[in-house]
């Protein structure tokens, strides 16, 4: 079991933390806006209003003793960073700090986060690659060449089966799976994944999970 | 070629445009702060100075003859609301809205936002989910119940192969994929994606990329 600290508990901060302890796991959240101590309190294992850039207060309530601790501040550079450094000099093994900029991100790392983030920014990439590829409904990374993306089925494959479309050799692209509908399935309940039939034709509302090169997944829309 | 406006330039707003506007689409930058108008004018078609909420102002620089308008701004959930009507009264096909909050996410709805997006909450869960099952290095989420993931290779799988594992039998989840350094590869190369061999022992830095039922794939961890 995990033991978190997230100080600063704006929208992302708080989030962080509910989701943490509804999860199971002790968090401390740390925030010196009262009102948001006493918004959170029942939402995580121990909500103390206090700066978090003194670091007695921090050992009093135990903070040093925590896993991890993410720094959810926003808008005062000094205070992530001071509090960065406070955490580490703690000997907190992970911590986790945000970042507004890229030469904030680069200062921190050098101050001693283990890892930041940057919710905004991460956001906006993720909603960019969306609203750029439409026709990707989900992807994943699996390196800077290669994803594996959902797309629904393409006009010309309709009808045709895999063995027909012989996708390896014409596109080099691996279908890992198919989302289908079944014949009376509610509109809410979501398409079944299936592990992809070679000899079953494929049907306009089928939703092809595919891997391979961007290069090559990218001719499939 | 798709036509954007991101109306709210703060750092969600801004990094969109940018973004957009970086993969060849056109966009329309709207921002009442003239400061950011200026910071931004180099890295998208087109930025303006104005009140989003002044309609007259939005058909004057043709943001009613856009696409996709979104709207990043944050802290003020009238001008976030009264932006989303005015977009969909001037016939802008689909209006993306900012909403800081659940309730805010349905009004936004019910006024005609096509979609919502929420930085900070869409952030926060993606990070507590990697702190929660830290194993599940990367996920994509087929339903709510089945997922792929990529896992480190556990210890009693090392020096096994596919088909000894049998984990179809064992654990119902399917080897999509394994990324293997090569033995002479340096370090910030990233290990090469490839289709599983079922007859290749799995080596210790092996990284699967597994498929199957949220509940079967816990029990790789
Ligand atoms: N020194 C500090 N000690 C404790 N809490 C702090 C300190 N400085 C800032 N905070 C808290 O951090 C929280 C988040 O910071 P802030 O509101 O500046 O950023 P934000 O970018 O608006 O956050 P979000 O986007 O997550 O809503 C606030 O609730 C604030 O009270
Ligand atoms: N009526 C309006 N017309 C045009 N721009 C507006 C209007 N209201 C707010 N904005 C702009 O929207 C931008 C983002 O809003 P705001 O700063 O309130 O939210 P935020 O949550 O801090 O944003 P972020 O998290 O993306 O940095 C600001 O740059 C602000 O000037």
């Amino acid at each position: 079991m995990h033991r978190f600290a997230v100080i600063g508990l704006g929208r992302f901060g708080s989030r962080l933390a509910a989701n943490l302890a509804a999860s199971g796991h002790e968090v401390i959240g740390i925030d010196r806006d009262t009102a948001l101590i006493e918004e959170l309190r029942d939402r995580v294992t121990l909500a103390i209003s206090l700066d978090a850039t003194d670091e007695q207060a921090l050992i009093a309530q135990g903070v040093d003793k925590v896993d991890t601790a993410i720094v959810g501040i926003g808008n005062n550079f000094e205070a992530i960073a001071l509090t960065t450094v406070v955490l580490k000099q703690l000997g907190v093994p992970r911590v986790i700090s945000r970042a507004v900029t890229p030469t904030s991100a680069k200062i921190l790392a050098k101050i001693g986060a283990d890892e930041v983030v940057n919710p905004e920014d991460e956001s906006a990439d993720r909603w960019a690659n969306s609203l750029i590829t439409p026709q990707f409904r989900n992807h994943l990374e699996l390196d800077p060449q290669h994803s594996i993306v959902e797309i629904q089925t393409p006009d010309d494959w309709r009808g045709k089966n895999l063995i027909e479309l012989n996708l390896r050799v014409e596109y080099n692209i691996h279908v890992v799976a198919i989302k289908r509908r079944k014949p009376d399935q509610p509109e809410h309940v979501p398409p079944s994944v299936m592990i992809p039939d070679p000899t079953s034709a494929l049907r306009e509302n089928d939703i092809l999970v595919l891997m391979g090169a961007d290069k090559d997944l990218a001719k499939t829309v």
